[in-house]
């Protein structure tokens, strides 16, 4: 297949200054005379004339200028015949001539005048319409790539619109208002060379008009209307109401619906709606008694025949709520109401008004909002208000004889609407009070053994009658008396002791009624006292007055300091460490073909040491076999580390078999060679055979479909002497190619040497069985680890290993975990003794989701003969990983 | 068939190519 064109020639230029373009030969001209001779589109099919050719030389040569517009490609028929016979010495050859693109023409826009519509108030990015403008120049070409831009808007100002430059799609970069501007007029522009100062541009224009919402209130004219009609007469137009809409007029949007709030509940007027002018008139149509009403009061409202926009439906008619109006009310009461009066008496009613229709709210409920002495309670439904208690003139809660409270009115609906109003109760007064001691504070201790009692009649008479002390209790006879020390009467408390006491003061008014005010005393014992304890004594209207004070102690737990005293050291000690997931394997170069880069192996080998970035694919688990210099978990396992390896990376680097069981990202493969089969596919060169990438495979047993990869292959047909470059993969892949019959892969079944190696691992209080010698490690061979340790102390089975020949060159270890529970118990549970011979393989493994800690278990001496093999692995999925015929108890 | 075509650089400097079948 001729994958190429053969010449090239730019449109609208004369290449004859090229010739010849191109020229053919036979090798039959060595033994016969030959003519040539072209055929095709461009030669003797139209346009004809544009290529001849020397029909002795074979040159080829361009006569005319050329349009790619009208034929992107010539192919030429090229013939060879025998110059005497006219026979075809040659099959004829496909020689094509390609059009080199010139920006020969100008961006057409579909339409010259783009008309579109779009809502206002609509949301930003909205899109209004597309331009499409086309360029006839090669596609796919910069010379037909076309950029978009907007050139002028009209109304100028904040560009409204945005035009995006690659699809021409117009969207809204500002919210349109069509009362502000009801349409745009836009020069757009398209560019070729994606709108580069070499490009050619063409121009239209784009309108678009703003469509009208219904997003404006309709208003009324006036405020109050007035009018009048007589009694017993209809009026078919009482007055007219102008409604204002800014609204797009004789729309839906601007035409008014007038409707009664309130006042039509009779039924006597009604409205219709001029639709010329928007004006409601108010027509009576049921005759008025002048005796029954002289005026009434009409509320009128207005929307639109239109609903109101989403916009700013939720603003229209707000709903006011109920309110209090008055904020506040008074009510008066006399303190004399006794017990069984108020449980009858009304205080009154304090109801709310809708705002909404000036009359009492309906679908509220009322509460009792601040009332400090819990002193009324309102009926929920119909505001009515009484008294709970007596009242009391002189309660502190009483400000010059007002009480103060606050009622709520809460509507029902929702959102729920509070009210609060205010109730202000006027106390009036009555003679019902004792005297009372007044906030006299006097301290008591050990030299001023007296107090001093004042007694204020609160019923308001500073010259009331005389007051009479008495002591009522006393925990020891007698520490107090009473001694009046003036004609006032005042008495002073005298101790006698220590302890406390009570004193009650009573008034002996005019009835000679005695009610009294008791206040308790108490006297801090001697030592508090000679410590210099003040006692403060404070007696008023039935207040007991307890001095105590308890000291609080505020104990600390130290429990959170402990805990965070012993908090969690990182590294302490050793246990299980958690193994490092990764989800993705990485592809490593090399282990697709060819040597394998020395530097891969200390990157990856960095990357597992460092105990972060481990990954899971098979890849790494393979390519880990090889590099395990280094290797070492981050909870201190690195006592591997600087052991060597096998020493054969060959014998256990992967086939690509065995990647796929790894879990080797088979996708990424996929895309890995097409992507490479094209970029070769695309090159003007062809590449040598041997530089093609392979993936291959030996079609083994349950590979999978495709085993045979994708390969990029590039050789001439007529030599075979490029397989002897090849190695033997690509070899055999060329033979594939090639439909001959390949030979095996000669190392699948060589009887490699193999080795076995078992390790069983106990908890406690086993030793270690010795490792068995490898006769010889560097011999190229299977090498097969099966493991098995247990940490439960359960009796250890025997491992069971099977080893498969057939499978190399490859190391399989596999490993079991039984079990793995104490952190301590593996404490010193793998000690490795000396290894007399020089040819041991030592393997360690991971474990791999252990949760907690464990000490160090593995040490391992030095073992000074470089022929040892150090073994680390990671075993994923021990069981569905592994091959059919390795059985593992 | 020898196919050969004129190729040209960036200097206008023409040279011949000669093709051979490329196979995929």
């Amino acid at each position: 297949e001729w994958i190429k064109f053969a010449a090239a020639c730019r449109e609208g230029e004369d290449n004859s200054k090229r010739n010849p373009i191109a020229k053919v030969r036979s090798d039959c001209e060595e033994t016969q005379p030959i003519v040539y001779r072209i055929t095709g589109q461009g030669i003797d099919e139209s346009p004809i004339g544009v290529f001849i050719i020397n029909s002795r030389t074979g040159e080829i040569n361009i006569t005319k200028i050329v349009d790619r517009e009208l034929t992107p490609v010539f192919v030429i028929l090229c013939h060879a015949e025998n110059a005497a016979t006219g026979l075809a010495v040659e099959k004829p050859l496909e020689l094509r001539v390609r059009v080199l693109d010139v920006n020969d023409n100008i961006p057409i826009f579909s339409q010259t005048i783009y008309e579109g519509a779009i809502e206002e108030g609509g949301m930003e990015n909205t899109l209004v319409m597309k331009l499409v403008a086309t360029d006839a120049d090669e596609p796919n070409n910069l010379n037909s790539k076309i950029a978009y831009k907007i050139e002028s808007q009209e109304p100028a100002g904040a560009p409204m619109f945005i035009l995006n430059k690659q699809n021409g799609e117009l969207h809204i970069a500002n919210i349109l208002d069509r009362e502000q501007h009801s349409s745009f007029s836009l020069i757009v522009k398209a560019t070729d060379r994606d709108g580069g100062s070499d490009g050619i541009s063409s121009q239209c224009t784009c309108g678009v008009k703003v469509i009208d919402v219904n997003d404006n209130f309709p208003t009324l004219g006036q405020s109050s209307y007035s009018a009048s009609i007589s009694e017993n007469t209809l009026s078919s137009e009482m007055f007219r109401i102008q409604a204002i809409d800014a609204d797009e007029e004789f729309t839906d949007n601007w035409k008014a619906v007038f409707f009664f709030i309130s006042g039509n509940e009779g039924g006597f007027f009604d409205i219709v709606t001029d639709p010329a002018t928007n004006q409601g008139i108010v027509r009576c149509i049921k005759k008025l008694d002048y005796e029954q009403m002289q005026s009434v009061p009409l509320s009128i409202g207005v929307r639109n025949v239109a609903a109101f926009h989403h916009s700013v439906s939720s603003q229209y008619q707000v709903i006011e709520g109920p309110a209090f109006s008055p904020s506040s009310i008074s009510f008066s009461a006399s303190e004399s109401l006794t017990k069984q009066s108020i449980s009858t008496y009304i205080v009154g009613t304090y109801q709310a008004i809708d705002m909404d229709t000036g009359r009492p709210a309906t679908n509220v409920r009322y509460i009792m909002g601040r009332d400090p002495d819990a002193l009324f309670i309102i009926n929920p439904n119909n505001a009515e208000i009484r008294f709970t208690k007596i009242i009391d003139r002189e309660s502190h809660y009483v400000i010059n004889g007002v009480y103060t409270a606050e009622v709520l009115a809460i509507s029902r609906d929702f959102p729920q609407r509070t009210s609060t109003g205010t109730i202000l109760l006027t106390i009036q007064d009555a003679n019902d009070n004792c005297p009372l001691v007044t906030n006299e504070i006097r301290k008591v201790c050990m030299n001023t053994p007296s107090v001093v009692i004042i007694a204020k009649d609160l019923d308001a008479d500073p010259h009331g009658p005389p007051f009479k002390f008495v002591i009522v209790s006393q925990p020891r006879n007698h520490l107090w008396d009473i001694r009046y020390v003036n004609v006032c009467q005042t008495p002073f408390l005298h101790r006698h002791g220590w302890g406390w006491g009570r004193v009650r003061v009573c008034h002996v008014d005019h009835a000679h009624t005695s009610r009294g005010a008791s206040a308790s005393l108490s006297l801090p014992d001697q030592s508090e006292t000679e410590s210099g304890t003040k006692l403060f004594f404070k007696m008023h209207y039935l207040l007991f007055l307890s001095p105590l004070v308890i000291p609080i102690l505020m104990s600390r737990s130290d429990c959170c300091g402990n805990c965070l005293g012993a908090g969690t050291k990182h590294g302490v000690g050793a246990g299980f460490e958690t193994v490092p997931e990764c989800t993705e394997g990485n592809i490593h170069s090399w282990g697709i073909e060819g040597a394998q880069p020395e530097d891969r192996v200390n990157i990856y080998t960095n990357t597992y040491g460092g105990g972060g970035m481990v990954t899971s694919g098979g890849v790494e688990e393979i390519t880990g076999l090889g590099t395990v210099k280094g290797y070492g978990t981050a909870g201190g396992y690195g006592t591997a580390a600087g052991y060597g390896t096998t020493g054969r990376k060959e014998s256990i680097g992967g086939t690509i078999k065995e990647y796929r069981e790894g879990g080797v990202n088979m996708a990424f493969l996929d895309s890995y060679f097409s992507e490479k089969a094209f970029a070769y596919a695309d090159e003007d060169e062809g590449r040598p055979a041997n530089d093609c990438l392979l993936i291959y495979d030996h079609e083994g047993l349950d590979s999978p479909v495709g085993s045979i990869g994708c390969c990029s292959f590039i050789g001439d047909d007529l030599d075979d002497t490029y397989l002897d470059t090849l190695g033997p993969k690509f070899k055999t892949l060329a033979e594939i190619c090639l439909g001959r019959e390949i030979e095996p892969i000669p190392d699948v079944n060589l009887p490699w040497p193999t080795t076995v190696v078992t390790e069983n691992t106990y908890t406690t209080g086993s030793t270690l069985q010795p490792a068995m010698p490898i006769p010889d490690p560097v011999l190229q061979g299977n090498v097969i680890v099966t493991e098995t340790y247990t940490t439960s102390g359960s009796p250890l089975k025997p491992p069971t290993r099977n080893v498969d020949p057939l499978y190399s060159p490859n190391v399989v270890v596999t490993e079991r975990v039984v079990a793995p529970a104490s952190v301590t118990g593996l404490h010193g549970m793998l000690e490795i003794p000396d290894l007399p011979d020089g040819s041991n393989v030592v393997v360690t493994e991971r474990v791999i989701a252990p949760s907690s800690r464990i000490p160090p278990s593995l040490s391992i001496p030095d073992l000074a003969d470089a022929s040892n093999v150090v073994v680390t692995e990671r075993v994923i999925r021990p069981a569905s990983g592994l091959q059919s015929n390795f059985g593992i108890p | 068939f020898l196919p050969q075509v004129k190729e040209w650089d960036e200097n206008g400097v023409g040279r011949w190519k000669t093709f051979k079948r490329q196979k995929r």
